[in-house]
């Protein structure tokens, strides 16, 4: 629909679903997505994170939403 | 929040960042 893939869609709305200043981690990100491994996790972030849907915060392990807010 | 200034100056500029990407890839769909 908005041109994502199912994990990347799943990541970008839990990152979005995230209210905390510094955003989610990858480790958080993970612990909720028990049907995805690390490296898809990883490349789904870094292609939203190319396409603007989110952004790095405190360090290059938390991301934030461009649509939140 | 526990932010310092430092770091809420250098996660808005992220964000501007990411805008602007996010319009560049809209203006490039269209």
């Amino acid at each position: 629909v908005n041109g994502l893939t199912a994990h990347q869609s799943q990541v970008l709305n839990l990152i979005k679903s995230c209210s905390d200043p510094e955003g989610l981690s990858l480790k958080e990100l993970k612990s909720q997505l028990h049907n995805i491994n690390m490296t898809t996790i990883k490349q789904a972030v870094e292609f939203l994170s190319s396409e603007g849907h989110i952004y790095s915060t405190v360090d290059d392990d938390h991301y934030k939403s461009t649509d939140a807010e | 929040s526990g932010l310092t200034e430092e770091q809420k100056r250098k996660i808005e500029e992220n964000r501007q960042k990411a805008l602007a990407r996010r319009a560049e890839r809209l203006a490039a769909q269209r």
